[in-house]
């Protein structure tokens, strides 16, 4: 089953 | 001192209608540059970026940079006092622990105004990069917020499919499956259009509920873009327009399911 992933493994906080 | 007029007061109604499903609270941060607000919901799954510009209001002035953390079913509250096509005016003072609203019915025999508490909101910003996605679709508003509405009913999740020969939209779930193709279209009418600008075809899988909270936002705008890349985040950008004012953009960014 497909997992939700984060959008904080994708960008960066500033 | 901040002081932005927007002529149509429910421009406002409307963007809060399209970011309220997803966050409690939010800073609006306000430059010389306009109106800005990004925020992630609670479970960090997605992020919306709001771009009002300074040039889209009727007057517009910002002596300093401040941010305006505000609780959004308080702002809804206050928004339901005012008509439509009332004149909206928000001001705060500098360092100001209230903001207010000024609403004028457009012949302007009826005045009001409400204060709201600002809230203290420790809001981190991400940086997004800049990224050329593979796959750009553009299509009606209204056309995606039903096909996400309808393919919510099905399963948690829709597929969404972009090749040269168009878009898949699908969901499976415990009552079966459905699919929705949208061919390329060159249609007259080009409020219909289906533009599909492809550099390799992609698929991706999203919870529906956040497309549908997305979808909330149709009625800013009658096109919506889609832009995907293999493995990154989806990004959905509505424009905040009238046929005779652009007033910059609300851009939803949804994170992929991966397959475990």
């Amino acid at each position: 089953k497909a997992k939700q992933s984060s959008l904080m493994s994708f960008f960066q906080k500033k | 001192m901040f002081e932005a007029r927007l002529a149509e007061g429910g421009i406002l109604k409307k963007v809060l209608d399209a970011i309220k499903e997803l966050l409690n609270e939010a800073s609006f941060d306000c430059s010389e540059a306009g109106l800005q607000l990004q925020a992630m919901d609670n479970s960090h799954v997605s992020l919306v970026s709001l771009n009002l510009r300074a040039e889209g209001f009727e007057n517009y002035r910002c002596d300093r940079n401040m941010s305006m953390g505000m609780n959004l079913a308080s702002l809804v509250k206050i928004m339901k006092c005012s008509a439509n096509d009332d004149v909206l005016t928000i001001k705060a003072q500098d360092n100001a622990d209230v903001v207010t609203f000024v609403f004028e019915s457009k012949n302007g025999d009826r005045v009001s105004d409400f204060d709201m508490k600002l809230m203290n909101l420790d809001q981190e910003h991400l940086g997004i990069p800049e990224t050329d996605y593979a796959c750009v679709i553009k299509m009606p508003s209204n056309e995606f917020a039903k096909i996400v509405r309808d393919l919510s009913q099905f399963g948690e999740s829709i597929a969404i499919a972009c090749s040269k020969q168009g878009v898949k939209f699908s969901s499976t779930g415990d009552i079966g499956t459905g699919n929705i193709k949208l061919a390329q279209n060159s249609s007259a009418d080009s409020d219909d259009k289906v533009v599909v600008d492809l550099q390799e075809p992609v698929t991706l899988t999203f919870a529906s509920r956040y497309l549908n909270s997305f979808a909330k936002a149709a009625g800013l705008s009658e096109k919506v873009t889609l832009s995907m890349s293999p493995d990154v985040p989806l990004v959905v950008e509505f424009k905040v327009a009238t046929s005779d004012n652009d007033y910059g953009y609300i851009r939803y960014y949804l994170a992929p399911k991966i397959e475990d």
